[in-house]
């Protein structure tokens, strides 16, 4: 993950923001 | 005429109708793009968008603490606070209590494929690009004997279905925590869905 570069931030953001509903919701 | 690239907006909304709308229970949906380097000719799968939906076994695993050991753990906890940091510029964007719950295998092998490509047909996603021919895998042992490092590693980290289907432009793989057998619907889902003339205008 540390190699993810500027075109993958989009889809590495999402994923960051529904980490957060996921396990809000746990 | 067809647009030469799906839209990144169009990306993450097919991924997300190809398995939030399904029977099975998929955990992930990634779309491979391919690109040709025009100095070498070589054709390159990489990522495009992916969409994690997340199964069951991550939430049994975060309540019981038992996604990894604890200094794998707290080295993927802090790759997450890197890239939370990253994409936020350093500044906001706060993760709240998330970043210190269980980082679980799945969402790790997620996160891990952002990393990955395949070089002229490499991998079964290269190999499934090239071929034209879809790959199913089911059952974590098949996974382990698939000679691919990718499907290698989804089994390590508890995938236990694989399927790369080839579109335009690239593959479509989903991936499971359950062992799933072979769906059409799924495959033919997967095509209505990911051709041009779906949700490009």
């Amino acid at each position: 993950p540390r190699a993810v570069p500027q075109a993958r931030k989009a889809s590495l953001a999402r994923f960051l923001e529904k980490r957060k509903e996921r396990v809000s919701n746990t | 005429p067809a647009p030469a690239y799906f839209s990144q907006e169009t990306l993450q909304h097919r991924l997300q109708i190809l398995i939030e709308g399904a029977k099975e229970s998929w955990a992930y949906a990634i779309f491979w793009q391919s690109s040709v380097d025009v100095c070498s000719g070589a054709t390159l799968l990489g990522w495009g968008d992916g969409y994690y939906k997340g199964s069951e076994d991550d939430k049994r695993k975060r309540k019981a603490n038992t996604a990894a050991s604890a200094a794998e753990q707290e080295h993927r906890k802090r790759v997450l606070r890197e890239l939370n940091s990253l994409i936020s510029g350093g500044a906001g964007f706060s993760m709240d209590d998330a970043v210190e719950e269980e980082v679980t295998d799945s969402e790790w092998f997620f996160l891990v494929s952002m990393t990955q490509s395949f070089l002229n047909g490499t991998g079964i996603p290269g190999q499934v690009f090239f071929s034209g021919a879809p790959s199913w895998i089911a059952g974590g042992d098949r996974l382990a004997v698939a000679h691919c490092d990718r499907a290698l590693q989804a089994q390590t980290f508890g995938i236990q279905t694989m399927v790369c289907v080839p579109v335009a432009n690239g593959v479509v793989e989903l991936g499971s925590t359950d062992t799933i057998f072979h769906s059409a619907e799924i495959m033919s889902k997967v095509k209505v869905v990911f051709s041009f003339n779906s949700f490009e205008n």
